[in-house]
């Protein structure tokens, strides 16, 4: 996987969190 | 210049705000930011808000068009994505196990894509000045543009591409959503 720079960084991380709060509440 | 922290929290709100209040129902909307090398402008990854599809009818599967190996290529990549947000000391995240589904690949895939001037629905939308709206999978997929039949291939059936101040904002929607002036103000 390429380095990600900081901004793509921070989308990524909220994106994971949010994937994880809609399989937690499935 | 990268989008500050405090620009990239704002941003990421009004991405938010934009797609929950609309009428309509978006699957993600993406701030392409314009930045400028020797070439001329291009067109990177600014931000993203995926707010996923609408759940219709209970128990019914989503159509994918993944198969086993290619959502365990997915996950595979999520789970080194998580490692690498998380730090490689965190346990495995029981989220990152479950299925991959296509628009969510198609958002994340987004975020290592970029466009010149010009190229691509973003690149048009910039060069032109003007919003590029295409609804109907038969549109998408007849589309010029790579990512655009890629978003086809990927369940989507509207894809806009706005030109806004320093980039251009993209909403992609699971539904067809024909023109809305609505949105565009």
């Amino acid at each position: 996987i390429p380095s990600v720079p900081q901004a793509r960084k921070a989308s990524l991380a909220r994106f994971l969190e949010k994937r994880k709060e809609r399989v937690m509440s499935a | 210049p990268s989008v500050s922290l405090l620009n990239q929290e704002t941003l990421q709100q009004r991405l938010q705000a934009l797609i929950e209040g609309a009428r309509e129902s978006w699957t993600y909307a993406i701030f392409w930011q314009s930045s400028y090398d020797y070439s001329g402008t291009v067109l990177g990854w600014g931000d993203g808000y995926y707010k996923g599809e609408e759940d219709k009818g209970k128990g019914k599967l989503k159509a994918s068009a993944s198969t086993a190996a290619e959502q365990e290529h997915r996950k595979k990549v999520l789970r080194e994505l998580n490692s690498l947000i998380s730090g490689s000391a965190a346990p495995t995240d029981d989220a990152v196990d479950e299925e991959v589904t296509d628009t969510e690949w198609f958002f994340l895939v987004s975020m290592t894509q970029s466009f010149v001037n010009g190229s691509g629905l973003p690149g048009q939308a910039l060069y032109n000045s003007s919003p590029v709206w295409v609804a109907g999978p038969d549109r998408l997929a007849s589309s010029m543009c790579e990512r655009a039949r890629q978003g086809q291939v990927f369940g989507l059936q509207t894809i806009v591409c706005i030109p806004s101040a320093n980039g251009v904002v993209e909403l992609g929607s699971t539904e067809l959503i024909t023109q809305s002036s609505d949105l565009m103000n």
